[in-house]
């Protein structure tokens, strides 16, 4: 299948709820499945394999950057059977914090990770600037199609139209596509028509609507997505209805997204 | 008196509310001010003139990097008589985020903005990330003392530890100290205790507590800080205060900032 999705947005939106519940509906689908966390916060794939994995950078930095590693040095197996990743990130103010996710992709290169047959590769990234490393995804092609978090918010919507803008600059270059907007209700002063209007303005749509469910935090407290926790609940259901409507998406486009007034425009109708 | 401050923070957490009111607040003290936005945003000085003022680095990119200028091109006056500049940040995905704000200071520099006699300097600075030209206010310090906006949520108290540790790493060596947590309880879901006990694991106090205010939004629609809108309103009154702790606060220190396990900790206490 070889379908290489991107899950960008703001810090604390739902990234990781998002692409650890995709990474467990996947895997209930059959697919072979891939999940890198490229978010310093190292934490995109603690509900799949039920704790925190080491990082490729902490692990390069403890036991030196010039060992022999193998691919188990890694890479770790979660629900599902889930592969999963995380890139790390350096300590705040040394260096380029997207560092972890240029040292990750050439140390996986190197052996060979991206050669194996997956079925889906999914990316979690930091979306608060799109910048070194975390435009990374996006720019070389690692993520073929970007689907971006909000909520009906004005702060994750000024991230969300940054992120198209990245898109729209590499997309024509052989970079990611936008595939559609992902909306994650998080709490009460939540405006989903603003989301609506902003992807039908950015020209895509929005491809699933997570409400707010306890269970998602029930199922974090026990490190599990709701998918292996809560398997017979409506919240499990739509992460399911979320990751069939992925696999069928053909569309990804190159944005037209939103200049600095008319960001503030929409955040005004909030 | 040439006190230098830097708000930092999570994107969103009130940094701007915060350093607009600040500045607002000095000058109804009678102080010289400056107030310098650091965030690619660009809208912290917007309520303290009244408008969006140009950024440098926009106004770099359309008249020409090698132009003649003077100081008028990039600073503007305005609520009782505090300069404004906005550093501005380039298109996402063109370079580092951050890049406004190196440009920025080498641009006044050479036009003697620092050396006249400020009596407060307020950098205004994004803090989802602390590198790049975002560390720069600390690193190089341009700021003295750093106060760290945040909430009692964990995304926020994650972004503290961060820009934490970024001040622990430079404080040494001639950079910024910290100074305190200012305690912005933005919202329904707030935890005073758990800022109260940040701040007291890592060696600082919280020196100051500004409510959810009605006043601040409403004020902000009309591009105005809550001292020029609503001068006897309570709202106004904190942000006295808290201008005269920051004036008498000889306290910067080095941080002793939380592990990734102590700042999880702390977050399941919320
Ligand atoms: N739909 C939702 N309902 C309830 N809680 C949510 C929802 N989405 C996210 N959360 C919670 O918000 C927090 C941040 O989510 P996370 O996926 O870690 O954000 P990110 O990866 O974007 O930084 C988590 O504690 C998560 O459980
Ligand atoms: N104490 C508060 N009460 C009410 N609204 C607030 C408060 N603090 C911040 N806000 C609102 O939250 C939004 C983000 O604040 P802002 O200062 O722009 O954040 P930042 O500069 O950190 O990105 C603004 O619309 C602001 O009016
Ligand atoms: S490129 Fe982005 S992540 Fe890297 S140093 Fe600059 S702001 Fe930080
Ligand atoms: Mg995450
Ligand atoms: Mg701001």
């Amino acid at each position: 299948n070889d379908i290489r999705i991107g899950i960008y947005g703001k810090g604390g939106i739902g990234k990781s709820v998002t692409a650890a519940n995709l990474s467990a509906a996947f895997s209930e689908l059959g697919l072979k499945v891939l999940q890198i966390g490229c978010d310093p916060k190292s934490d995109s794939t603690r509900n799949v394999v039920g704790r925190r994995i080491p990082t490729v950078l902490g692990v390069l930095r403890e036991r030196g950057y010039t060992q022999e590693y193998e691919l188990d040095d890694f890479v770790f197996k979660g629900f599902g059977g889930v592969t999963c990743v995380e890139a790390g990130g350096p300590e705040p103010g040394v260096g380029c914090a997207g560092r972890g996710i240029l040292t990750m992709v050439e140390t996986l290169e190197k052996l060979g990770l991206f050669e194996e047959e997956w079925d889906v590769t999914i990316y979690d990234v930091l979306g608060d600037v799109v910048c070194g490393g975390f435009a990374v995804p996006i720019r070389e092609g690692y993520a073929r199609t970007i689907y971006i978090v909000t909520s009906g918010e004005f702060m994750p919507l000024y991230a969300a139209n940054n992120i198209g803008i990245g898109i729209a600059r590499f997309g024509e270059r052989g970079g990611a596509r936008l595939g559609g907007i992902i909306h994650n209700a998080r709490g009460a002063k939540d405006d989903a028509g603003v989301v609506s209007e902003f992807a039908e303005r950015v020209g895509c749509t929005v491809i699933g609507d997570i409400p707010r469910s306890d269970l998602i935090l029930k199922a974090e407290t026990e490190m599990k997505t709701v998918i292996e926790a809560y398997p017979e609940s409506d919240i499990a259901a739509c992460f399911m209805d979320l990751a069939a409507q992925i696999l069928e998406n053909k569309d990804g486009v190159i944005p037209r997204m939103l200049s600095d007034e008319e960001i503030e425009e929409l955040g005004k109708k909030i």
